[in-house]
């Protein structure tokens, strides 16, 4: 599932 | 990853470590608001949930972990093993001021009306403010050791350094995220006061008065 939000910046 | 997200990140570990060091080495808490470590923990916990869901990078889910270890660490030397040394009575705070008003904010504004997102959402705008308390506490007592000045530079210029990583990014691939830049530039303003006397009056002081 894609997430919406960028989940790679901390 | 451009070079402004990674000195962010690292000027937030240094932040982090450098509290942790501190009450560490001196055995002491004081001077620090544990009410913006409880903030700064709620903020790890409710942004990170992904950890358990999907796996980015080793990069990312080490960083997340230390921020989260730590953050925890942090508030058990403050209220555990430190607490004869916790200032309590200057940490006097309402943080249901805060929390009451994000939460319900992070129900009405998000990009996805779900309970990941929407605590996503509230960590991005818990952690712009959680440091209120740490602020109000220096403001009452009139000043901070130096090595406290240190920790509320670096975390301050590490969202400065993310809202310059969001110009770029916005530049070059196109990234835009109004949520997390609106919250990011309040979270940067709140510093701003705080950063004119570190730089103006911080240099070869032992420690940091701020005129009441």
């Amino acid at each position: 599932e894609e997430a919406v939000t960028d989940k790679d910046e901390l | 990853m451009n070079i402004f997200r990674l000195t962010g990140d690292l000027s937030h570990l240094a932040a982090i470590i450098i509290l942790l060091l501190k009450i560490w080495k001196t055995r002491s808490c004081a001077g620090i608001s544990g009410k913006s470590q409880i903030l700064f923990a709620l903020v790890f916990t409710s942004r990170y949930l992904d950890l358990l869901t999907s796996f980015i990078s080793l990069y990312n889910t080490t960083m997340k972990v230390i921020y989260i270890g730590c953050a925890y660490a942090t508030v058990y030397l403050i209220y555990a093993k430190f607490k004869a040394t916790y200032d309590g009575n200057h940490d006097t705070f309402r943080v249901e001021f805060l929390v009451v008003p994000v939460g319900g904010l992070a129900f009405l504004v998000n990009h996805d009306f779900s309970p990941l997102e929407i605590l996503w959402t509230f960590s991005i705008y818990l952690e712009s403010v959680a440091i209120l308390p740490q602020l109000f506490m220096i403001s009452k007592t009139g000043e901070a050791e130096t090595i406290t000045t240190h920790y509320l530079f670096f975390l301050g210029l590490y969202r400065a350094l993310y809202l310059i990583n969001w110009i770029w990014r916005f530049y070059f691939e196109g990234f835009f995220d109004m949520i997390a830049i609106v919250a990011g530039v309040v979270q940067t303003i709140l510093y701003c006061d705080f950063f004119y006397l570190y730089v103006t009056k911080g240099e070869g002081r032992s420690q940091l008065s701020i005129p009441t």
